[in-house]
């Protein structure tokens, strides 16, 4: 673990006082290998590893820690903060519905998502409508129709249409009249290069105005999950991000990266397949798995 | 050219950061460019031209010669598809069968995912695509048994190809991995020998993780290709070369895009190639 290889590189700091120069430095390659194994992105942790110098260095070695345990102490402690706070809350609009769109690559996790997160509104007592505006994956309407029947949603769909902007506006039309407090809108799998798709998605966004816009990202990303959340953030613009597949045993290090691009919360996190898997994002045990 | 000059630092540490940024593993990385270094320290470079040159010719051979996905043999040539959850298994078979339909093969697809909404639909619309026949039961059915009567459907009909869907499964879920091991004896006794190819798809998206994906479903089921899949994004893939040294899987397909001839054969050297674009 890291605890251990950090105590084999600094053991001979005990007694010693003061973390130092080249104490430090062997002790941030094991901390940067750590970060890069656990698919941090490569500049993220760079940066990341710089702060970490910069609070270690100087600072006195408490008796009651080993300096291992100390450097150990400082990263989990700048990963908690950089990983954000929990808050799970998706504030409700004034005027509903409260329109949310869930964005993000293929295979992702949104159209699960989607039923996931309108499950959790109905059962808070809201009235949420899901939205299929997925046109383009083969049986992508079905897909979220036959979610919305398992927990008691209606989803609007119109499998005939050839342009979601069009879908979005009618779904708005029957949220209203529906009295739908919540809007949740499924969206196709997009690459953040597709030009075409992008300006898509940022029409829909034009049109849905919505409340809160979702990034939906698998927890397996690598290092690519800097490029993906940069162009999501600045061409589309997003308010919160979901973790998905966390069931897994990926150490989910692109959290870090995608928290770092972004500056937004991560509000839930994936953890099954199944419709009720859906949980609010703690931010220390993310930050221990990552750190492995 | 190199007669045993050292290379400067800067260009080892960009290589070293091209190559994780490429997903291809920080140890990885840095004993490539240790093997680098050593080399050009002996001034075994060569004529190659480039640090950047050399490099890539190193990373082809590691990846050897490109293999290609044919069946061969009695038919019907049985693949199964297997992979994490949303890694392009479904897509990554209509592709496959619509390809092997132009080859002149016939093809019957078994909707072995009998669990995700709508998993039976997606093939279904695939195999109207592909113009290959969809065996499949209800949805929640047991796909073993799905995956029996494909391959009794496939021998009796006397076609050339099957390929199976499977539900995805994260490799971490033993009851899931046992599920995947008895579709694969069924495989066997529906056709001993059965299958042919063990098609792992994975997501190029995915970082170190897709090397634990197959280690594991490798020694659940014994993969003997890899399809990577989204490789139209920006994200590189890297992971292949460890898969390839650790546990000598080759790369035969790749996915580049969401229809039905975004599928391309794997070219060792052209991945090496773009890992530098
Ligand atoms: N194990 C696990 N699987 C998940 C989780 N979330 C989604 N999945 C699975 O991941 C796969 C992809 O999920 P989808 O909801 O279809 O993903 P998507 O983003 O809508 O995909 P596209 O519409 O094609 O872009 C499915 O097999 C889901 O069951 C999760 O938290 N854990
Ligand atoms: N851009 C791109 N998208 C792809 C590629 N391969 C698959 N996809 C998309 O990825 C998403 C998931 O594909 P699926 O075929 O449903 O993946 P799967 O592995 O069968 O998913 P599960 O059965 O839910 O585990 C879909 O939106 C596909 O269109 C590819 O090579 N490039
Ligand atoms: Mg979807
Ligand atoms: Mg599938």
């Amino acid at each position: 673990s890291i605890s251990e290889k950090l105590e084999a590189s600094l053991k001979k700091l005990k007694g010693k006082g003061l973390i130092g120069d080249e104490d430090i430095d062997a002790a941030l390659k094991e901390v940067r290998l750590a970060l890069l194994e656990a698919d941090v992105n490569f500049k993220v942790v760079k940066n990341f590893s710089q702060r970490i110098r910069e609070k270690a260095l100087g600072r006195q070695v408490l008796d009651s820690l080993t300096p291992g345990q100390q450097v150990v102490k400082i990263v989990h402690e700048e990963l908690c903060s950089l990983l954000g706070s929990s808050n799970a809350r998706i504030a409700l609009s004034p005027n509903p519905p409260t329109v949310i769109m869930m964005v993000g690559l293929h295979g992702s996790g949104k159209t699960t998502t989607s039923a996931k997160l309108a499950r959790l509104f109905k059962k808070e007592g809201r009235r949420p409508l899901l939205v299929a505006c997925d046109l383009q994956r083969p049986a992508a309407i079905d897909q979220l129709i036959t979610l919305g029947t398992q927990i008691g949603i209606p989803v609007y769909s119109a499998k005939e249409s050839k342009d979601p902007i069009t879908v979005v506006s009618e779904a708005m039309k029957k949220a209203k009249t529906g009295a739908h407090d919540v809007m949740i809108v499924d969206t196709a799998g997009r690459l953040h290069v597709d030009d075409s798709l992008m300006a898509e998605l940022k029409s829909i966004k034009t049109v849905l105005d919505p409340k809160e816009t979702l990034f939906i990202a698998d927890a397996m990303t690598g290092q690519d999950a800097v490029n993906i959340a940069r162009q999501f953030s600045e061409q589309i613009g997003i308010d919160g991000i979901v973790l998905t597949k966390m069931d897994g045993d990926a150490r989910g290090g692109a959290a870090l990266s995608i928290r770092e691009i972004t500056q937004k919360p991560i509000k839930f996190i994936g953890i099954g397949e199944k419709i009720d898997m859906l949980e609010p994002f703690h931010p220390d045990r993310i930050a221990s798995r990552i750190l492995g | 050219i190199f007669q045993g000059k050292p290379i400067d630092s800067e260009t080892l540490e960009e290589l070293e950061e091209t190559l994780i940024l490429a997903d291809i593993g920080a140890i990885s990385a840095s004993e490539v460019v240790d093997h680098l270094r050593e080399k050009a320290r002996k001034g075994e470079l060569g004529e190659s031209g480039s640090v950047r040159e050399f490099l890539k010719k190193e990373l082809s051979s590691l990846l050897g010669a490109g293999q290609r996905l044919v069946p061969y043999g009695e038919k019907p040539f049985v693949i199964l598809a297997v992979g994490v959850n949303g890694a392009g298994k479904t897509t990554t078979i209509g592709k496959l069968a619509s390809r092997f339909r132009d080859q002149g093969y016939s093809v019957l697809l078994a909707a072995g995912d009998t669990f995700r909404a709508a998993a039976i639909e997606q093939l279904e619309i695939w195999g109207e695509r592909s113009k290959a026949q969809v065996v499949k039961h209800q949805s929640g059915s047991d796909p073993s048994a799905v995956v029996f009567d494909a391959i009794e459907a496939a021998r009796a009909r006397g076609t050339d190809i099957v390929i199976i869907d499977t539900a995805g499964r994260l490799h971490t879920k033993s009851p899931l991995m046992e599920e995947l091991k008895k579709i694969r004896r069924v495989c066997d006794k529906a056709l001993p020998g059965a299958p042919h190819e063990v098609l792992l798809v994975v997501d190029a998206t995915n970082g170190q993780n897709a090397l634990k994906q197959a280690e594991i479903f490798n020694e659940t089921v014994g993969v003997t290709a890899i399809a990577l899949t989204k490789l139209d994004g920006t994200a590189k893939g890297g992971i292949v070369f460890a898969i390839k040294k650790e546990l000598n899987i080759p790369v035969k397909l790749i996915g580049v895009g969401e229809g039905v001839d975004d599928l391309q054969d794997f070219e060792p050297q052209d991945f090496v190639k773009a890992l530098f674009d």
